[in-house]
């Protein structure tokens, strides 16, 4: 995250590949469920041997034993629906919720986040030296509507897609951080309204990041895990 | 630091049976602490050619006979690895061959060998021991000859001959980068023995076999996990951790030997692609692969000849996640080019669907009726629903549709977890293995599958072009949550305290 800050999102995962190295970053939704981005995966149909997922620290690099770390390899993978850049990961086992782990929530199906609405990305890829390297940042985000964002982006900003709004000092996600989550605080606790993708620029001043609007996918979601 | 495992091949979940119930193994040995002691026990006993090691009770089995032996059948097994001699089980030899323990018997001339035991026709001085490892008329090297394995030939005229078996460093040779290297060298081009990938000393390592399925990181083998130029292994020297092997090569370099090539979107992991995306996701620049500045790196074009590190073009010469390069920005060493468009390695779309596809369903096809429905496929408007109907029977991952009972009743479904039950809509009328759409899913007609691991997925049908959904864009009024989202904000508070 570019322009963050070290901080807190016990809902914020971190992939890791064979190697053990973070490759991106997913969204607790269920005690064995993660939210992430296509991007992430080359196939929808790789081999999982070896993937994890570490939640319950806010170090890049964790000691081993780090006490509250939980380290959960991946069992399966199921991409969403067409356009939609969207990956469930379900792991071997349940997480253990904590005052470090806990679940975010999902939004009601179609539910649009207004404008305005104030909202955080959180991650640990690429800070471009604005940053700690090693910890979880965290980065503050206006939401913008489709509508304001299709003009800086003529006319690309899909539906099944949000915006928030470019600062001037630049601001927001990058290598890294894809998969990881916009959540917004809505009557009174978290939701995940986007899931960061890759844009074509990093934390550009001045001009929208476009994220996957989660709430068009949430019926997609609930199937997934009820089936 | 040598492991005494190093002198054998294992087979994973493999038992070794023997058919002639009047041969009995040895008795289980409960009282060892791993495979390595097990392996301390067979490997100096000269009658003893492998051992079964029982991963859940940590016993071995000593067994005077392999694979290779007369009436030996090997059997998958839940409980058992199979440990075998290296120079029973190889079919190529290490430095001279003096321990060579294989089962050739015919000469390089293709004379069959003369049994060791005989005198006739060729009288000779060797009797057979366990020691010398002569049996029957297997190719063997009992005084050390620099030529590799011989015998004595069953033709008079011909006294003794070489049999002419493969060194283990000729034996397989490496393309490229020797990612598909599986040869048997088990030596680094010092000549350092190589360490055990499934062992962690005298290194420490990340690879294990178990992680790395498609690695074939086998006992203590040459190989190239990690995109390194050539095959390496670690070595059971403490003081060099890892060291390249001496293999030679394949023919000519440029090109992988089966990887298909992409240049305008890139498949699996893109180490195929050779398209001249120059940048990264994010926008910035790519570094020249020939060039140090500013990331000094070890892929350079010559040492990674068929990866086409050709300027500063996205690749992926190591087996990542994707295309990568590195980057001209001094503070972002490497980056992915998630830009470059995935090739569509799924169905092509085979019809089309409107609205949520609801209407798809109403009657079985066959090729003819479908000839009759309107050129694009597409089915009338809702409102106007007639016979013709859709018949896509694949779902997106080209995984076959699995045919629903379409008993008017609850349709019931079994998973490998739950029992999912459903009550259509009216007019889904679920025929064969069409997709359809009996829940109304808003992202369209979709199907259980075939394939255990895919419950269910969407069908690739492409929206009819003049149905567009309507907008989400005037947001619905009442919001509903369920009980989470709450995080405890003091914990960043104890972080700056850390700080």
């Amino acid at each position: 995250v570019v322009g963050g800050h070290p901080g807190n999102s016990p809902w914020t995962v971190s992939l890791r590949n064979r190697q053990g190295q973070h490759f991106c970053g997913g969204s607790l939704v269920k005690e064995q469920w993660i939210l992430t981005a296509r991007q992430c995966f080359s196939s929808c149909h790789m081999p999982l041997t070896g993937y994890e997922v570490w939640l319950g620290t806010l170090f890049q690099n964790p000691q081993h034993g780090e006490p509250g770390l939980q380290r959960v390899p991946v069992a399966k993978m199921v991409c969403g629906p067409s356009g939609s850049q969207l990956v469930l990961l379900k792991l071997e086992r349940s997480v253990t919720l904590n005052q470090r782990v806990a679940l975010i929530c999902l939004p009601p199906e179609w539910y649009v986040v207004p404008p305005g609405t104030k909202c955080e990305i959180a991650g640990w890829g690429e800070t471009k030296g604005t940053g700690n390297d090693t910890v979880l940042n965290v980065a503050l985000l206006n939401v913008i509507s489709n509508q304001e964002c299709n003009i800086k982006h003529r006319g690309r900003v899909r539906e099944s897609e949000m915006c928030t709004d470019g600062l001037l000092a630049p601001v927001g996600a990058c290598e890294g951080d894809y998969g990881g989550p916009l959540a917004c605080f809505t009557h009174n606790c978290w939701v995940l309204e986007g899931i960061i993708i890759p844009n074509r620029v990093c934390a550009r001043s001045r001009w929208p990041a476009v994220f996957t609007r989660v709430s068009v996918f949430v019926d997609w979601i609930h199937k997934v895990m009820r089936l | 630091q040598r492991s005494p495992l190093n002198d054998f091949q294992v087979l994973r979940g493999t038992e070794l049976q023997h058919l002639l119930h009047a041969v009995v193994p040895g008795p289980w040995q409960e009282d060892v602490a791993d495979a390595e002691e097990c392996a301390g026990r067979c490997g100096p006993l000269l009658d003893c050619q492998a051992f079964h090691y029982n991963v859940s009770s940590h016993g071995c089995q000593l067994l005077p006979w392999t694979q290779h032996s007369p009436h030996t059948r090997l059997q998958r097994s839940g409980r058992c690895d199979l440990f075998q001699k290296k120079d029973y089980i190889r079919t190529c030899i290490m430095d001279n061959g003096v321990g060579y323990r294989g089962t050739v018997a015919t000469t390089v001339g293709g004379l069959p060998c003369q049994a060791w035991s005989h005198k006739f026709p060729n009288d000779h001085r060797y009797t057979p021991t366990l020691r010398n490892g002569l049996e029957e008329n297997f190719c063997r090297n009992p005084d050390g000859d620099p030529g590799g394995p011989w015998c004595y030939t069953t033709d008079p005229a011909v006294r003794f001959q070489s049999c002419g078996i493969k060194s283990c460093r000729e034996a397989a040779c490496v393309w490229c980068n020797g990612e598909d290297y599986r040869g048997a060298v088990d030596r680094t081009e010092s000549g350092r023995e190589c360490q055990r990938w499934d062992l962690q000393h005298p290194h420490q390592h990340p690879f294990e076999p178990s992680k790395f399925l498609d690695q074939g990181l086998d006992d203590n083998y040459c190989r190239n996990p990690d995109g390194s130029e050539r095959p390496w292994c670690y070595t059971t020297d403490p003081q060099l951790e890892r060291e390249f092997c001496d293999l030679p090569r394949c023919g000519s370099e440029a090109q992988p030997r089966h990887e298909a090539t992409t240049v305008s979107c890139f498949r699996g992991k893109g180490e195929g692609y050779r398209g001249t995306a120059n940048t990264t996701t994010a926008g910035v620049p790519c570094q020249r692969w020939d060039a140090q500045i500013p990331h000094q790196h070890r892929f350079t074009p010559e040492k990674y000849a068929c990866k086409d590190l050709r300027e500063n073009f996205c690749r992926n010469p190591d087996g990542s996640e994707a295309p990568w390069c590195f980057t001209l920005r001094p503070g972002m060493r490497v980056a992915f080019c998630y830009q470059i468009r995935r090739c569509a390695d799924d169905v092509r779309p085979q019809g089309e669907a409107r609205a949520w596809g609801l209407e798809l369903g109403l009657e079985a096809w066959n090729r003819r009726a479908r000839a009759r429905s309107r050129p694009d496929g597409c089915p009338h408007p809702p409102q106007t629903a007639t016979t013709a109907q859709g018949s896509s029977t694949a779902a997106r991952s080209a995984r076959p549709a699995r045919v629903s009972s379409a008993s008017a009743g609850p349709l019931r479904h079994r998973t490998s977890r739950s029992e999912f039950t459903f009550t259509p809509e009216p007019h889904a009328q679920l025929e064969e293995n069409f997709c359809r759409n009996p829940d109304g899913d808003s992202h369209g007609p979709w199907c259980y599958t075939m394939d255990p691991g895919t419950p269910f997925d969407y069908c690739a049908l492409r929206r009819c072009a003049d149905d567009q959904p309507p907008s989400i864009l005037d947001p619905p009024d009442q919001v509903q949550f369920e009980k989470c989202g709450k995080r405890v904000d003091r914990l960043d508070q104890r972080l700056s305290k850390l700080r």
